[in-house]
């Protein structure tokens, strides 16, 4: 199983939306896939509709009092399934802070789990911060997925993200950028476009080629608690994570 | 002086955008205004144009190194003065968090400056967490104005801030919710009037007439560092923010 982190620290870049759809679409090209929501907001959650799971979460694993089995829980959709998040995960920034190991905390949780995981991929839904929830992912994974929103403060933000993932390697070597994923491009502004060709000039190889568009669907969707694949199955938005999920997997399957 | 946070723990819904453009349109009108930028991100320094300010920031004050006052810089807008922020700041969450009164640090920092400080009011611009940072924050201000972007995401954060707020009370009896303010409503889509009807609903007396619509040029004024009242001073944006101004000024008088 390979573990990614989809992370920014800056707020509403579309982290959520992209760990969502991109997770449905590599479940309905085939793919076993776990979603791990570690944002206590819950988004990810409500987004696919899992509204009460008991209380399910990282919570107790990550202090260990449960195993990371014992909260998977399924979706509706075929091959999906979830770790699902619960307000108590706000405690666990605080009580892992107050650990030795507050920084690979994470990293021995699933450690144990990932050699016999049932699943291809597994992705981290992190939350806008700097925290100890974030660094966690970044020191368990794989790779770190940065969506980019095609905005000013976006932009501004990428090289603090950029630096915090050269810092995490000093814990976890093998972290590397699984590449930078623009969202909400707008087409008609001249903001969308400067910010993606800056992109592009300093980070050619890493950003992905596919693009997101903004479309409200997507906004829309996660209120009925389904992924765009769903919800809309033949707009922009399905279209985008469709080929955002193909060339995720050229580029896995060429690393 | 009167001081009041800008939050909400949600990511990108504008928290930064009005902390900038309230404080901008209120100088405007009189008001000598101060405005703090508490996020490690620096978004609020760099909307200003201001980039270089010799590490000024809370974050020397918060541990106890030096005085509020010798934070403080000038914009280039009158009556408009700013502590910026600078990554030491992201230093300042981990030193805070092990101080006995952790909580109420930035109410003790400023509790000497209040008194006597040139400014008719303050605002906090916060991370999108419930971290440290922002919790003293809330612990510290007369009142918090919550940005609101119109989405599905945004409207299941609200109550989690609105239940913060409530647990903050403890500490700080006196802290009132300013008001929330619809951000980033797009007249095109039904999600914008669902949510603005939603809170219309639950929030009657609280939430502020003036809807900041969405609109590109909000957008692309930071990346020139200027507020929009100067970037285009007779666009929506420009006249949203300034009717938000007028509404708030007559809250403020009328409280
Ligand atoms: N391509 C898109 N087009 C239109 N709206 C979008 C798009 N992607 C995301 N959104 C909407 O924008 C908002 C922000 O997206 P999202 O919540 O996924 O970002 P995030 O980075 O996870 O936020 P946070 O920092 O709070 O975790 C949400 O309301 C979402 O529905
Ligand atoms: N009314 C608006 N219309 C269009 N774009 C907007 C509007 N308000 C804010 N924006 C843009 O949306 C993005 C998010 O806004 P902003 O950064 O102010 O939110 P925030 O809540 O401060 O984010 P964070 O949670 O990261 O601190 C920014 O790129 C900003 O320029
Ligand atoms: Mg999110
Ligand atoms: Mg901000």
């Amino acid at each position: 199983m390979k573990l990614l982190a989809v992370a920014n620290q800056k707020g509403g870049v579309g982290k959520t939306t992209t760990a969502v759809n991109l997770s449905a679409c590599l479940a309905e090209r085939g793919k076993r896939v776990l979603l791990i929501d570690l944002d206590p907001q819950g988004n990810a959650t409500s987004a696919l509709g899992l509204e009460d799971t008991g209380g399910r979460s990282l919570y107790e694993p990550l202090i260990g009092q449960a195993a990371v089995t014992d909260e998977i829980v399924p979706t509706r959709f075929e091959r999906l399934f979830m770790i699902p998040a619960s307000l108590d995960l706000a405690g666990a920034e605080i009580e892992v802070a107050r650990l030795d190991d507050h920084l690979t905390r994470l990293r021995e949780v699933l450690g144990s789990f990932i050699p016999k995981a049932p699943f291809d991929y597994a992705f981290l839904d992190c939350p806008p911060s700097l925290g100890i929830l974030m660094t966690n992912a970044l020191a368990a994974a794989d790779k770190v997925l940065i969506p980019l929103q095609c905005e000013y403060f976006a932009l501004e933000g990428l090289s603090k993200i950029v630096q915090v993932v050269e810092q995490i390697r000093g814990v976890n070597s093998n972290l590397g950028i699984g590449g930078i994923i623009m969202t909400m491009y707008d087409a008609r502004t001249n903001l969308s476009q400067q910010v993606l060709n800056e992109v592009r000039q300093h980070f050619a190889h890493v950003v992905f080629q596919t693009i997101i568009p903004r479309s409200i669907r997507l906004g829309e969707a996660p209120s009925f608690g389904q992924p765009i694949i769903e919800y809309e199955p033949n707009g922009v938005g399905a279209t985008a994570y469709r080929a955002l999920s193909e060339e995720f997997l050229q580029r896995e399957q060429g690393a």
